[in-house]
């Protein structure tokens, strides 16, 4: 699914750091 | 009109997708902070690498528009409740209606038949832009014109957008959904709630409800125009590559 990875990333990147 | 007169009750539910709308301003100064540094960054490549062509810096614009709708979503109570398969899986589907719902939305407040409003602020002339636009292009400007001239009859307010957006996002008809239960439960719940609030606050316009969503496959026909026509142009090179709008329409065309 590497061509998901930006969407992915954004779903998942942990915005309190 | 922006908003129905006040005091009349309005669903809770629809208070509260309006309560998690992106402050405009913000995302305006954002995505033009965005044009502006590209700018910067051509001015020094100048004579190095090719210019940024309009359709390029839309490009652009569309590409900024998507990760501030792909924020949005990750904001919304209902979809923080879904596992990130499925979050994908509902943003796949529904990315480019979202798009076109923002700028038909800005238009539709802008309300000039004869130029349109980008998420930058700009105005473009309409004439001009048609003028320069090839015939695919240029049906499909007119096309959302169309539907801008519609909705604004029906006098489209930011609350009964905001319950759009709710209602694309979560689309029952996405299959192999882990939680397609919840997902129509959603769906269910907003369109109880956009009903509600145009009987009560539309009270004269019994038909309003089912008017307002024969608007929806109207918009998903012009997203999947926009997508045809977007495709054309990556496949002859013209989109900047690298972006969250290739990604998206290559995953809805996989």
């Amino acid at each position: 699914k590497k061509t998901h990875a930006l969407l992915h990333y954004l779903l998942n990147k942990d915005d309190s750091k | 009109p922006s908003a129905p007169p006040a005091g009349l009750p309005v669903p809770t539910l629809v208070l509260e997708f309006v309560r998690c709308e992106q402050d405009e301003l913000q995302v305006r100064s954002k995505i033009s902070a965005h044009l502006a540094h590209l700018q910067q960054e051509q001015n020094s490549r100048s004579g190095k690498a090719e210019p940024l062509s309009t359709f390029g810096l839309m490009c652009h614009v569309a590409d900024q528009t998507l990760f501030s709708i792909v924020e949005w979503a990750r904001s919304c109570t209902f979809f923080k409740e879904l596992k990130v398969g499925d979050q994908m899986k509902l943003l796949h589907n529904c990315w480019s209606e979202l798009l076109v719902l923002d700028y038909i939305s800005r238009q539709v407040h802008h309300g000039k038949q004869d130029s349109i409003l980008l998420i930058t602020g700009q105005e473009v002339e309409l004439g001009s832009l048609l003028a320069q636009a090839g015939v695919t292009l240029a049906e499909l400007v007119q096309g959302g014109q169309e539907l801008v001239q519609r909705l604004q009859e029906l006098q489209l307010d930011r609350r009964e957008i905001a319950c759009f957006k709710y209602l694309i996002l979560f689309n029952p008809d996405v299959k192999l959904l882990e939680n397609q239960v919840y997902v129509e439960s959603v769906y269910e719940q907003v369109s109880g709630a956009l009903l509600e609030y145009t009987l009560c606050v539309y009270p004269q316009h019994v038909e309003r409800f089912s008017q307002l969503l024969l608007r929806l496959p109207e918009l998903r026909a012009l997203s999947v125009q926009a997508e045809d026509y977007l495709c054309y142009k990556h496949l002859s090179g013209e989109v900047p590559c690298n972006n969250l709008l290739i990604e998206m329409l290559h995953a809805k065309r996989a």
